[in-house]
């Protein structure tokens, strides 16, 4: 389920969810990720714990299709990190966040016509 | 309303930035709040500073009901003494903590203390929070005249959109580390908060094949450069408070302001 393209030499990524996948297909989806956006990893041990974070992720991007039909999900900048990492060092709202009681309140505006 | 409306069509909305490895997201839904606002009240789109808010915006992110207990005793007294915490830069979770979260609504009220925010190029974005706040008020560029939340109503949100220009909204992105594109709209997403937006834009339908029908969408700026989701946007559908992206949604109004 995976492509490459180089009509303009850059390289694409077809989607790689929504099936079975052989253990080549898995090492192969993991070359292209990496290449596509330039990961590297520091030693033997942490590419393959990359590796087995990646496979884990492509499984998750399955169920979140299942859940989510009307959007593509798939290999993305994002996928050979965990969801703890994801959130650690990509978002950032503070979870604990209420807004003040005193916050002021929008006018409400006319919506017909 | 119109049926569709898109704030990009109109030049209010600055090309997509990389927040990078840092919990920062809060600052770009509120400089792309103030972007939008600021070309509202002067016609000029201007990229605004993400690095001043991080390095300079420590501002109370929770109306913090933490207490602090002490107990002391000796040989006459004991008891306990309680009082509640503002912003405690070591207290986590009190403020907006550059790297480590904050939220938009505090980032707007700092911004309306300080002054307002400068340029991109005056004050760029470096990915780290070690900096210090290197903030020169002569150069403002944008500032803030005022800002409130909307209502948890999808049509309010629409109007305010439109009138007002692109809104700060926070939503739950737990779909969005596996997102690359079409209209996301899961049967299940919690609506506990995590991360910082800018909302756009509208669609009126996009066409869901499972549901077989036209679903309408917001569409989501986000802050993970261009090559994540659609060109670094996000469509997300409109109805049901989908991933609690309708909950906490500010809009701001900027004054024009010139720089020295």
């Amino acid at each position: 389920a995976a492509d490459e393209s180089s009509d303009d030499g850059d390289l694409m990524i077809r989607q790689v969810v929504g099936g079975e996948h052989e253990p080549n297909d898995e090492h192969h989806h993991f070359r292209l990720f990496k290449r596509r956006f330039g990961k590297s990893y520091a030693s033997e041990e942490e590419h393959n714990y990359r590796f087995s974070v990646f496979k884990a992720n492509m499984r998750r991007a399955s169920r979140h299709q299942k859940l989510d039909p009307s959007a593509v999900h798939g290999v993305t900048q994002f996928s050979d990190l965990t969801p703890a990492e994801f959130r650690r060092n990509h978002l950032g709202l503070k979870g604990s966040l209420r807004l003040p009681s005193d916050a002021n309140k929008a006018p409400i505006l006319p919506t017909k016509d | 309303l119109p049926t569709d409306f898109d704030w990009r069509d109109h030049g209010a909305v600055a090309p997509v930035k990389n927040q990078g490895s840092c919990g920062s997201c809060w600052s770009f839904s509120t400089t792309g709040a103030m972007e939008g606002a600021h070309f509202l009240a002067t016609g000029k789109l201007e990229s605004l500073s993400e690095q001043q808010l991080v390095d300079c915006d420590h501002e109370v992110s929770v109306e913090s009901d933490d207490l602090i207990v002490m107990v002391f005793s000796c040989k006459k007294f004991s008891g306990i003494v309680g009082f509640r915490i503002k912003c405690d830069p070591d207290e986590p979770g009190s403020c907006d903590s550059g790297c480590n979260g904050g939220l938009m609504n505090s980032a707007l009220e700092y911004t309306l203390k300080a002054g307002g925010l400068m340029r991109e190029q005056d004050y760029p974005y470096t990915g780290t929070d070690r900096g210090t706040c290197k903030f020169d008020k002569t150069k403002v560029v944008a500032s803030v005249a005022n800002f409130s939340v909307v209502s948890l109503d999808e049509d309010q949100i629409a109007a305010n959109l439109v009138k007002n220009g692109p809104l700060a909204v926070a939503i739950n992105a737990v779909f969005m580390q596996t997102y690359v594109g079409g209209v996301s709209c899961p049967y299940i997403c919690s609506k506990r908060l995590d991360h910082g937006v800018l909302l756009v834009g509208y669609g009126s339908g996009a066409y869901a094949p499972i549901r077989l029908k036209e679903k309408p969408y917001w569409i989501i700026k986000n802050s993970w450069g261009e090559t994540w989701g659609e060109n670094g946007f996000y469509k997300i559908c409109r109805g049901r408070n989908i991933c609690g992206v309708d909950s906490m949604v500010s809009t701001v109004a900027a004054v024009h302001t010139t720089s020295q």
